[in-house]
């Protein structure tokens, strides 16, 4: 059974490979962080060495994305932000300073406002439509315009246009329906790469995808987190 | 969740479908 120290170290290489990437975030699951290391207990069990890690490491804008109930630690989610430049735990402190500063369109996302990961530049000549002039409307425009975008260069991607709606009313119900269209495209991904995929579930893609290379790094652990978080919304 | 983590999953799924597209894996 891996101890602190061990789930310490492991952490630090996450955001390290994390950082490589440019990621502006990347959220870790406790189940899957203990997969890694090994002597796995299963999703029932109590994990107190491996949550006691990752919450430790928690800086001031992380967020807990999913609590699990005592007794079911594997699914302890929380979204660390980067780029950070150590790790602390006692006095063992792991330097990922020697990682290149992110790119300027990387910033951690503060809490509570309407923030998305990377926003493609309008055109000057062309503004958003800001609606009831409230600039906190601006990420969902930008937002909804890409969608429209993409729906219109292929009938199959018409359902993202189902997200915009959805997410006013019912966020769990909006991530659920990214989490199926994510799903969806893996599928398609590994069919055009001549992997058949009957019989194969969304968490079974996602290897397959990585080990094959056919997408970057960035776009297998958005997979994996849109994964995790469609899981989280769909069962609370 | 809130409006604001459909936004940024959202975001997510995007740039995956760019990616595909670009790569012609769609």
């Amino acid at each position: 059974m891996p101890g602190r120290e061990e789930f310490f170290h492991e952490m630090g290489r996450v955001f390290t490979e994390a950082q490589k990437n440019d990621l502006p975030f990347i959220e870790v699951r406790s189940g899957d962080l203990h997969k890694k290391l090994g002597g796995y207990p299963g999703r029932n069990h109590q994990m107190p060495l491996c949550c006691d890690i990752m919450r430790q490491v928690m800086e001031k804008n992380d967020q807990i994305i999913m609590q699990p109930p005592k007794g079911r630690g594997a699914n302890l989610i929380i979204r660390y932000y980067l780029p950070r430049k150590s790790l602390h735990f006692r006095e063992s402190v792991i330097d990922i300073s020697s990682v290149p500063e992110s790119p300027v369109s990387v910033k951690p996302l503060p809490k509570n406002q309407n923030t998305i990961i990377e926003l493609e530049n309008p055109k000057p000549s062309d503004p958003p439509r800001v609606e009831n002039n409230d600039p906190q409307n601006i990420p969902r425009i930008l937002f909804e315009k890409r969608i429209n975008g993409l729906a219109l260069k292929s009938h199959d991607l018409k359902s993202l246009q189902e997200i915009v709606n959805l997410m006013e009313v019912n966020p769990e119900s909006a991530l659920i329906k990214i989490r199926s269209i994510a799903e969806k495209i893996s599928r398609r991904i590994c069919n055009k790469a001549g992997v058949s995929t009957e019989n194969m579930r969304f968490s079974d893609l996602c290897p397959v995808i990585s080990e094959r290379k056919l997408l970057s790094a960035k776009g297998i652990v958005y997979l994996n987190n849109i994964r995790i978080a469609g899981n989280a919304a769909a069962h609370p | 969740f809130s409006k604001n983590d459909v936004l940024i999953y959202g975001q997510a799924i995007i740039e995956i479908i760019d990616e595909a597209l670009k790569k012609d894996l769609m």
